[in-house]
């Protein structure tokens, strides 16, 4: 499935790489859009 | 000449690319078999305390999330709202069986 | 002339490809070398305090953190079946899987930011398989950044 909310980063679970959780906490530390 | 020299380098070192591509992807394999194998055959062991993760975070908050493989969580991008604070959110969706959150307050 | 210059494109997209493929088997190896380390202690813990630790005292693996500051008011809302949750933060927070939290607890033995102990690194090595032990010696010393030859 594709992402379930709008503008948004999407991990799955023991499937994604870690990486893309160092993706959403960098995108969290930059705040609002 | 020169360029038939630098032709002549580039096939052999594309030849030894390629087998060390070849070497990665087996020892990619082992890898990941020798991981199934101790997850699979120690899975009695495979945790961690409350307190392990506790100490790794000092002063927070912490929730513990289990859930299946493939549980998707999404996180969108925060908006900020004149005169209210920013919202964060996150959003976990899973299909194989339920998800369980603990809430770890050390303090 | 044409020849060269599609077989150094070639070449770069190669090197690159490799290097990714060398970065993820890294990783793995710091998994395998994490996960085993965690088993050990479990096991030595459990032998002498001779039972496991109470169930609602542990959490098993794979799962993942979310941290936040502990002012932070945190709304939940969880479906009847619980399938789906959302959670709402005041505050900003942290998503960490549970490798993350074993390098953390050191059961890494380091590796991860390249400052490994002697011995640490004899007990590194002693976890993977033995045509991956070049790669762990190598990691001790930093992240391998090169393109790492290592025996077939």
């Amino acid at each position: 499935a594709g992402c379930l909310t709008p503008n948004s980063y999407t991990y799955r679970i023991n499937s994604s790489p870690s990486k893309e959780l160092s993706d959403i906490n960098r995108m969290i530390r930059q705040g609002c859009v | 000449c020169e360029l038939t020299n630098r032709l002549t380098e580039l096939k052999s070192e594309l030849e030894d690319l390629e087998q060390k591509e070849l070497i990665l992807d087996q020892q990619r394999c082992w890898i990941e078999q020798s991981i199934r194998n101790t997850t699979e055959d120690c899975s009695n062991l495979t945790y961690v305390k409350h307190e392990d993760i506790c100490n790794c975070f000092c002063g927070h908050t912490l929730l513990a999330v289990r859930a299946p493989s493939g549980t998707q969580l999404d996180v969108p991008i925060p908006k900020a709202v004149l005169n209210s604070p920013t919202k964060y959110q996150i959003y976990m969706k899973s299909i194989r069986g339920p998800i369980d959150v603990l809430l770890l307050n050390k303090h | 002339a044409q020849e060269c210059q599609n077989l150094e494109v070639e070449r770069q997209r190669r090197l690159e490809r490799i290097k990714q493929k060398q970065s993820q088997l890294q990783e793995l190896i710091l998994q395998q070398i994490a996960f085993k380390n965690l088993v050990q202690r479990n096991r030595q813990s459990e032998q002498q305090a001779n039972r496991p630790p109470p169930p609602n005292s542990i959490i098993h693996l794979p799962f993942i953190i979310v941290n936040t500051s502990k002012k932070t008011v945190i709304d939940c809302s969880i479906s009847n079946d619980k399938f789906e949750y959302l959670f709402n933060f005041d505050s900003m927070f942290e998503i960490h899987d549970d490798i993350e939290v074993l390098k953390r607890m050191g059961m890494a033995c380091g590796l991860e930011v390249g400052k490994c102990s002697p011995e640490d690194l004899k007990v590194a090595r002693s976890l993977v398989p033995k045509a991956l032990e070049p790669y762990v010696i190598e990691m001790a010393k930093g992240p391998i950044s090169n393109v790492y030859i290592t025996g077939g």
